[in-house]
């Protein structure tokens, strides 16, 4: 960093000067150049998602506190390496072997007035379900010792081929022109047969990964038609003892959400 | 005292032909890694490394180190490998060969395929407790996202993420396939 960019000797409130609308929402960023912000060495933004809005994965080079200023809905944040903990529950063996099980990693509700910490590295994804528009105030630290780049936040996407909110900034810093790929995600950059082989997957869903569909526009968040299915366990309203029951029945059997999910009961197994 | 503990710190370990490898597929080839937990001392210095060596056309996933830059030596053979940064720009495509090195910053994707019959590399990595994230294979992210979150995130139909999510039953190494390894015979 720069000498003296400590010594400030006047302090402004400052809006956010950078606006990207995507399909699903709206993503606002403060300069991160910006004098006081390099002092502190952090970088703001602020994220809407309408309702049935996806912020489409990404990983960041520093880590993240996010608050949520108004609305609810679900978020998850991939732990490498760790188990996939929420599953479907299991039907009658017939249709088992049929039927693909999906499991993932913990998914969690956030409502209005949570923090959510996001370690550097680790995907974030998040889901609005109601009707009430998301807002959520996000800091990157860029001056923590867990980020080993320089101050400028990086987004990296799983997904999509949408403008990046910092990376206006970072050509301002760097003086560099605009890249004719810049903007896509993190797979876009490998060769398909690379990752043909690496997925085992065929060109097309390959395509799809790269962002090279032509319907490929929908932004850093994009609407999802009908709403998202998510294994989760059912919310928790406090104060009521029969519906805390209830839960905690369905808690030992999370069960999918959705009318198609309603339907099968785990078989229970004696055995050992 | 604690002068005596420092100075008699362990400062070896041998990670280049260890009968113990961390990740091993005998099709693909083998990984092992020295961190704090293994090395003691490196905690204090921040630092871990990795041994690798690939078989011909295998391949290791398109993966990311979450918390460290890495830079990697070609010991032996040939590989070609690609990094992408975060903007999706391939910042290399091309070969490593015996000899050289490569820089991966923090977060960049990297994936690479042996072109030789044996490639075998060591990174070096600017954290004692390193972790990668992998973006392919059994346990990648895209494994532990939900399946229709992986639908909607690429656009794909719901069997299309299926497959995306449980076709590769591997985890980092990956055999070459069947077709390129007559080939090599």
């Amino acid at each position: 960093s720069q000498q003296n960019e400590c010594q400030l000797e006047r302090l402004d409130a400052l809006e956010p000067d950078n606006r990207i609308e995507s399909e699903g929402g709206l993503i606002e960023t403060w300069n991160p150049n910006n004098r006081q912000f390099r002092c502190a060495g952090v970088a703001l933004s602020r994220v809407t998602l309408q309702r049935n809005a996806l912020r489409r994965p990404y990983y960041s080079n520093a880590p993240q506190e996010i608050y949520i200023q108004q609305g609810n809905g679900y978020f998850g944040v991939v732990f490498p390496g760790c188990p996939e903990t929420f599953e479907e529950p299991q039907e009658s063996e017939q249709r088992e072997r049929r039927r693909y099980r999906d499991s993932h990693q913990k998914v969690n509700r956030f409502r209005e007035g949570d923090i959510i910490a996001v370690p550097t590295g680790n995907v974030l994804w998040m889901y609005n379900d109601q009707d009430t528009p998301v807002i959520a105030i996000s800091l990157t630290d860029t001056g923590s010792s867990n980020n080993q780049l320089d101050q400028i936040p990086r987004r990296f996407y799983l997904a999509g081929n949408q403008e990046q909110e910092f990376l206006r900034y970072q050509r301002e810093q760097g003086g560099k022109q605009e890249q004719e790929n810049d903007g896509n995600n993190i797979f876009s950059g490998f060769k398909r047969d690379f990752l043909e082989d690496a997925l085992n997957v065929n060109r097309h869903i390959v395509d799809r990964l790269q962002g090279r569909n032509e319907d490929e526009e929908k932004g850093a968040i994009v609407k999802v038609k009908g709403g998202l299915s998510i294994i989760t366990p059912p919310e928790r309203q406090r104060g009521s003892r029969q519906e805390e029951d209830e839960d905690e029945k369905e808690e030992r059997q999370p069960s999918r959400r959705r009318d198609e999910s309603q339907k099968g009961e785990s078989r229970r197994h004696g055995d050992n | 005292g604690l002068e005596e503990t420092v100075c008699t710190a362990k400062l070896r370990v041998n990670i280049g032909s260890s009968p113990s490898p961390d990740i091993y597929n005998p099709q693909a080839g083998r990984i092992n890694t020295v961190t704090s937990l293994d090395l003691p001392v490196l905690r204090w210095l921040k630092l871990s490394a990795e041994h690798g060596s690939l078989r011909k056309n295998a391949l290791i996933v398109p993966h990311y180190n979450r918390n460290a830059n890495s830079v990697i030596y070609a010991l032996k053979g040939r590989a070609r490998l690609q990094v992408v940064n975060c903007n999706g720009n391939t910042v290399f495509d091309g070969e490593l060969e015996a000899g050289r090195a490569l820089t991966v910053p923090q977060n960049y994707a990297v994936a690479a395929k042996s072109l030789s019959e044996r490639f075998t590399y060591v990174a070096f990595k600017t954290n004692d407790r390193d972790g990668i994230a992998r973006l392919a294979g059994t346990s990648s992210v895209i494994n532990d996202l939900p399946l229709d979150v992986v639908a909607a995130t690429f656009n794909l139909q719901r069997n299309e993420a299926r497959q995306l999510k449980s076709n590769n039953p591997f985890k980092l190494l990956v055999p070459p396939r069947e077709s390129e390894k007559r080939a090599s015979a």
